[in-house]
């Protein structure tokens, strides 16, 4: 954000000189003090200029002031061979202030009728950050990065250092870093040119549960390394990465680590270096990975959708039993069954069982019964006769005796229709005869 | 029954032992809650009696037996067009008892069958009727506590009209033959269904299934020469039955 230009301020404007276009008269003093808003220049471009010619422009003149250093001072018109003319050429304020001075002397040769000056201004919004390093010794405006605004300039900072109170140079402040994207890009203070002697600097890297990081260090990696008699030891400079529950890792040398899976949501990166030697630093990408859960395995008369060659945090899975089957949880029936994995690997509930239907008992039949011709008491697929007390009942009609448990858990003849069979009684039958031998 | 024998266990499963007021008669099951009897057993003076009154006996072939385990009946239909205030008008002698509670058929109680449609009664033809009614041995008559039966041929209509007009003319007023009703017996006397058989089954069989071909109605005397015992011929009341079974 740049600060709105004062409404007290124009931003463009024309000035004239007295009486314009009509002959200036003469003894003439007259000043004008353009000024734009800060963090601009001022534009002056004549439109106009004749003004009577002398030596020195002597006699009759315009004067630009920036401050009080003399920008120019104009006299006679663009055709005249004596004067000085500004031409096309606009003046450029070095500031935002501007002032002109008009002045004629108290003879106006009359076989001149000169017109004056006429001439427009308009603020133009200076370049802070491409304006030469002043020769004080002050230094750049930022020390870092500038960044142009209209009307003024922002300075701002490489990571790993912030912006002092000043708002011009920057100071080294590494630590504290938060990364909670999915995925990102770290890198040393400076990297890939050294530091700074004796920083420390702490990076986090902390994602949603169910995800876990990987790092993936560039080739370009250098910490120095002390060389012992054990080896190479990361003594005084190091990059020291710490994954929750695991030991801290500290990495040195001239060999990227490459790719590292730390299988956890929370990875902490600090980077030291002391006031000696000299590292060039790091520099990594980061990525997220969903957590992993086990095959779910397959369920005995049923199966488990969708079939995927891993499953990860919060994908679901769901189990059906096949025909004549039912899904069972802790004992009780269900009607379907879903879990997700969840961010701890684990799904969230175990896969159900598919036992197999029962019918329950097939309606009793008055004055007979059923047999079991197949299947195990009254589960799918179980094949039930019924039968009338005989001698003295008999089944009505053709009705089918054989009834099947089916999915639907009912049991149903051959035919789609339930009919219940029906005993009839016999008639006219008995089970005795009367026999008369004797003749 | 006169002229006839003791029937063997299980032989006649269908039938029933009526007891109203006192009176025997005879019935035949016919379904799991119905009992087909004659109108005149149920009918006094013209009125239809209660079923209170009423006492049911099945399964066995002795009274003694049968009376430990009494039926209830829930309601009394007879046929509406039986009209017999002076007991000489028996057309239409035809009643159903319906039992408060339904039979488990086994082998002493058994349905009987109703007759086809278009059931013929060819005469000559043998059928048997059956009773707890008057019985006798040859020489005197008594009240029997056996099921008896006696087989006898079914009489062609016009020899029994004769029979029945002949006797007319000697005994004066006697009921009249109808087309609902036919005769079996034979002419020389001495086997017939008799006084308490009333109601009980006259049985046709067919293919070896017995069925309901007649219902002991009326007759002069029992086992007298040249006259026959009249039944109701149940043929004719196919409709009436199923109607009333169906609506009750």
């Amino acid at each position: 954000c740049s600060p709105l230009p004062d409404s007290e301020l124009q931003m463009y404007g024309e000035v004239h000189s007295p009486e314009y276009p009509q002959p200036y008269p003469p003894n003439l003093q007259e000043q004008w003090d353009l000024t734009v808003p800060e963090g601009y220049q001022i534009r002056l471009t004549f439109t106009h200029l004749d003004i009577e010619a002398s030596a020195n422009c002597y006699y009759d003149s315009l004067t630009v002031f920036y401050k009080k250093k003399v920008l120019g001072k104009f006299c006679g018109n663009e055709n005249s061979a004596d004067g000085y003319h500004p031409g096309n050429q606009p003046i450029l304020s070095p500031g935002n202030s501007l002032t002109l001075v008009f002045q004629s002397d108290k003879n106006n040769p009359e076989r001149h009728q000169n017109v004056g000056f006429s001439a427009q201004y308009q603020a133009i919004d200076i370049d802070e950050c491409s304006a030469p390093q002043p020769g004080d010794g002050s230094g750049p405006l930022c020390s870092q990065i500038c960044l142009n605004t209209l009307g003024s300039y922002l300075c701002s900072c490489h990571h790993g250092y912030e912006l002092r109170s000043d708002q011009h140079t920057c100071v080294l402040s590494c630590g504290g870093g938060i990364f909670d994207e999915p995925e990102g890009h770290l890198f040393s203070p400076g990297y890939p040119n050294h530091p700074p002697h004796a920083m420390s600097c702490q990076y986090i890297i902390s994602v949603e549960q169910g995800f876990t990081i990987s790092l993936n260090f560039t080739d370009n990696f250098h910490i120095e390394s002390m060389d012992t008699p054990e080896g190479p030891k990361c003594l005084h400079h190091w990059l020291q990465v710490t994954v929750s529950d695991q030991q801290p890792m500290k990495l040195c040398g001239r060999t990227s680590p490459g790719l590292i899976d730390t299988n956890s949501n929370l990875v902490k990166l600090e980077y030291h270096i002391d006031h000696e030697g000299q590292s060039n630093g790091w520099s990594l990408e980061y990525r997220t990975h969903r957590v992993m859960c086990p095959f779910p395995g397959s369920i005995v008369k049923g199966r488990v959708t969708p079939v995927l060659s891993e499953y990860l945090y919060r994908d679901y899975i769901y189990a059906r039993c096949d025909q004549g089957y039912k899904l069972m949880m802790n004992g009780q029936e269900v009607e379907r069954f879903s879990t997700i994995c969840q961010s701890n690997g684990q799904w969230h509930l175990p896969l159900p069982e598919c036992h197999i239907i029962d019918c329950g008992e097939p309606e009793p039949l008055l004055n007979g019964g059923f047999n079991f011709l197949s299947g195990f008491q009254n589960q799918y697929l179980s094949v039930v006769q019924y039968r009338c007390n005989e001698p003295f009942y008999r089944l009505f009609g053709d009705a089918n005796v054989n009834f099947t448990c089916e999915a639907d858990r009912k049991w149903r003849s051959t035919h789609d229709i339930i009919v219940q069979p029906v005993c009839l009684p016999v008639c006219g039958q008995p089970t005795n005869h009367i026999n008369v031998y004797q003749r | 029954i006169i002229g006839g024998r003791d029937a063997p266990e299980n032989t006649i499963p269908w039938q029933v032992l009526l007891s109203v007021d006192g009176a025997r008669g005879g019935g035949m099951v016919i379904a799991e809650r119905w009992i087909m009897t004659a109108a005149h057993n149920v009918v006094n003076k013209g009125q239809t009696v209660s079923h209170v009154i009423l006492r049911i006996f099945m399964g066995h072939n002795d009274v003694d037996t049968m009376k430990q385990s009494p039926l209830n009946a829930t309601s009394v239909h007879v046929h509406p067009e039986y009209n017999n205030p002076n007991s000489l008008n028996y057309n239409n002698d035809i009643a159903l008892i319906k039992l408060q509670d339904t039979i488990t058929f086994n082998s002493s109680v058994m349905p009987l069958c109703l007759p086809a449609e278009g059931a013929t009664y060819d005469t000559n033809v043998m059928g048997l009727v059956s009773g707890f009614g008057i019985a006798d041995d040859g020489s005197k008559r008594f009240l029997t506590n056996k099921l008896k039966y006696v087989p006898l041929p079914v009489v062609d209509q016009e020899t029994c009209r004769n029979s029945i007009t002949s006797v007319k003319r000697t005994s004066g007023s006697i009921p009249d033959l109808t087309n609902n009703m036919f005769c079996a017996g034979i002419p020389e006397g001495g086997k017939d269904s008799c006084q308490g058989d009333s109601g009980s089954p006259f049985t046709l069989t067919e293919n070896g299934r017995h069925w309901a071909a007649g219902i002991v109605s009326w007759g002069v005397e029992c086992g007298r020469r040249g006259t026959y015992g009249v039944y109701t011929r149940v043929a004719n009341y196919l409709d009436w039955i199923k109607k009333t079974m169906q609506e009750n």
